[in-house]
């Protein structure tokens, strides 16, 4: 995170905003709750108060304006430059602008008004632009589904070093950017999609194409707006180039790069019992059409092409895997199986039924 | 290879993205008499590796295809260095 040059910051934590016009492209309510919804992102982890004002100056006046108006940072029509907002101080300090030919939504089209008064609001309080990817306060905008939303801890650091905490007993904290080389880091789900393997974690998806030497880390929501974030397991049926995505007692499915239409399914239909309420881990045997699924300690095997569920599942793990125990991912490539169980990574040989190797799991970042 | 005419306009939109995008978020002073620069010294290509530096890209000094991908994300007009 970054404080603006001079470190400015407001010397009352009481503040006041008032909302001067709204845009025809929503309504007045939606516009209203995004703002309200926007400065809580602030007030939750900060002592500081927003206090809504009707008809005299405030703080923070939030405004929708048109190409110049009159502070010498003319907007530029659609795209590109979206809104901007003035360091705390006097007047003008603390403004919010909205570039008025933008979009605006409540939802994933055009762009989010949530998130980008989110971001708009962390200027007018002393903050500036973040280089942490993940992070709110991060230049360029990214589409995050608000009832999803958590502030990255990294904002929350930022925010936290000019106003102190919250006064919340517990302190909220955030989502952390994961980096490809942190020896810690772990994954919620990992597939093979057309050669490329694809490491999901919290919102987040490291992409490893096996031409390029980086990870590629990119939201979730930048390929697929659609699908929520915390994906917990996921296989590619390379025959059919299809991706099965799973979290809690849904899946969907991707068809090349794109989300099928008429998703999500409950997991039901690929003949889970009721009793299963989510999948940890899965992968698909090109060679046998089989694939399995693991939950707990027990996995299912599944037949692609008769697309139903084999005969006396569920069975022990270990009856087939060895100590590989509790899956979080898995993913097939060359024959071999990579089973994943946190930072531990065990490369599996189905013809032997042997862990032939052990390494770490961010073994194909090159690190 | 004489370089085809809509590549030659496709160099010239880059430039001025570049240019504008730095001259709105990296404080790239406006000059207009790009001839008088004097020997040597390149305030674009300084500024270009500011904000390469800035978003994680390989620090070249030069409109590569992912530092231009970032340029034409929507993004906050606030600049990115100094406001």
């Amino acid at each position: 995170y970054v404080f603006t040059p001079g470190n400015p910051k407001w010397k009352r934590n009481n503040l006041t905003y008032r909302i001067l016009n709204y845009t025809p492209k929503m309504r007045q309510a939606d516009v209203d709750e995004a703002i309200r919804k926007a400065l809580s992102v602030w007030s939750n982890v900060t002592p500081l108060t927003f206090r809504k004002v009707e008809d005299k100056e405030a703080d923070i006046m939030i405004s929708f304006a048109y190409r110049d108006h009159q502070d010498n940072s003319p907007f530029d029509g659609p795209n590109g430059q979206l809104a901007h907002a003035f360091q705390p101080g006097e007047g003008i300090g603390g403004d919010v602008h909205l570039d008025e030919e933008e979009t605006w939504t409540k939802d994933g089209r055009g762009y989010n008004l949530f998130i980008v008064i989110a971001h708009e609001l962390g200027h007018s309080l002393g903050l500036s632009h973040s280089n942490d990817p993940g992070a709110l306060m991060y230049p360029t905008y990214s589409y995050t589904d608000p009832n999803e939303f958590l502030l990255p801890q990294d904002d929350i650091d930022g925010i936290q070093a000019i106003y102190g905490q919250s006064n919340a007993a517990v302190q909220p904290t955030g989502p952390v950017t994961p980096q490809a080389c942190d020896p810690n880091l772990t994954f919620d789900a990992i597939t093979t999609l057309r050669g490329e393997k694809i490491f999901f974690k919290g919102r987040y998806m490291l992409r490893k194409h096996p031409a390029r030497t980086e990870a590629e880390l990119n939201f979730i929501s930048l390929l697929w707006p659609k699908l929520p974030s915390g994906i917990q397991a996921a296989y590619e049926n390379v025959e059919r180039d299809e991706v099965l995505l799973f979290k809690e007692d849904k899946y969907w499915v991707l068809r090349g790069y794109d989300i099928a239409p008429g998703y999500p399914k409950p997991i039901y239909h690929l003949g889970f019992p009721k009793t299963v309420k989510r999948v940890n881990a899965a992968y698909s045997d090109e060679t046998t059409g089989k694939t399995y699924f693991f939950i707990a300690d027990r996995y299912w095997r599944y037949d692609e092409n008769k697309k139903s569920m084999d005969h006396g599942y569920p069975k022990k793990i270990v009856s087939k895997f060895g100590k590989t125990g509790r899956v979080d991912a898995a993913f097939q490539k060359d024959g071999y199986v990579y089973f994943f169980r946190g930072t531990t990574q065990f490369q599996f040989d189905p013809r032997t039924k042997r862990i032939v190797r052990k390494m770490k799991s961010i073994s194909w970042f090159n690190c | 290879l004489p370089v085809a005419p809509e590549e030659a306009e496709d160099e010239g939109k880059n430039l001025q993205l570049v240019e504008s995008y730095l001259q709105n978020f990296y404080n790239l002073q406006k000059d207009h008499q790009h001839h008088l620069r004097n020997k040597g010294k390149n305030p674009l290509a300084a500024k270009l590796k500011e904000m390469q530096a800035f978003f994680g890209l390989e620090v070249t000094g030069k409109p590569d295809l992912e530092t231009l991908e970032i340029m034409k994300k929507p993004r906050c007009a606030i600049p990115d260095i100094g406001q």
